[in-house]
This record gives C-alpha cells, sequence and structure tokens, in this order.
C-alpha cells in the first residue's frame, strides 16, 4: 500500500515516534 | 544538516539516560551506519531495528557484521509488510 504507518521512521535529531510505545 | 559526531556508546552512559533518551543515543549512532548501506530506507531500518532491546543494540553497534545481519532481516520484514 502507499500509506505505510509501520515502521516508525527514525530521523537523525529529531525525537523517535516509536518512542510511544516503549 | 551537518552529520553529528558521537562519541562511542557505553553502557554506562545508556544506564544514564532515560529509557527514551536510550533509544534517541543509540539511533543517533546507528543511522549513519545504516544510511550507508540503505541510504533510502534508512530512517524505517532504524526505526524497526531500535525495537530491539538495548543490549542486543549496543552489540551491533560494535560489530558490523551483526549490524549488517540484522539490517538484511529488517529489509525482508519491510518488503513482506509493504507487499
Amino acid at each position: 500500500g502507499s500509506s505505510v504507518s509501520w515502521p516508525p521512521e527514525f530521523h537523525p535529531g529529531v525525537p523517535w515516534k516509536g518512542l510511544q510505545n516503549i | 544538516r551537518e552529520p553529528a559526531v558521537y562519541e562511542p556508546l557505553s553502557a554506562s552512559m545508556l544506564a544514564a539516560a532515560l529509557p527514551h533518551e536510550q533509544k534517541q543515543m543509540i539511533g543517533e549512532r546507528l543511522y549513519p551506519l545504516i544510511s550507508a548501506l540503505h541510504t533510502q530506507l534508512a530512517g524505517k531500518i532504524t526505526g524497526m531495528l531500535l525495537e530491539i532491546d538495548n543490549s542486543e543494540l549496543l552489540l551491533m553497534l560494535e560489530s558490523p557484521e551483526s549490524l549488517n545481519a540484522k539490517v538484511q532481516e529488517a529489509l525482508e520484514v519491510l518488503q513482506e509488510h509493504q507487499a
């Protein structure tokens, strides 16, 4: 599909979105 | 964006950080390594690998072979997920 929300992408200097699930 | 230079991550440095800080610290170091292998997918692959236990992530940072193997696994999972 075109709108894949997983996995949460990591970008340098940007808080990782996957942190919400820890 | 200027590439940041980080000192090697040690278990004691991680232990002094909060859980969300720990993942960020590892991610900042993993990303440039993965970016060198897979520029386009580095953000996704790094995000996937950050779900692994920190102790194993530390080993991967020190072992290119381990990192490459996990990156390959992540790529296969990603391709299946997107198929």
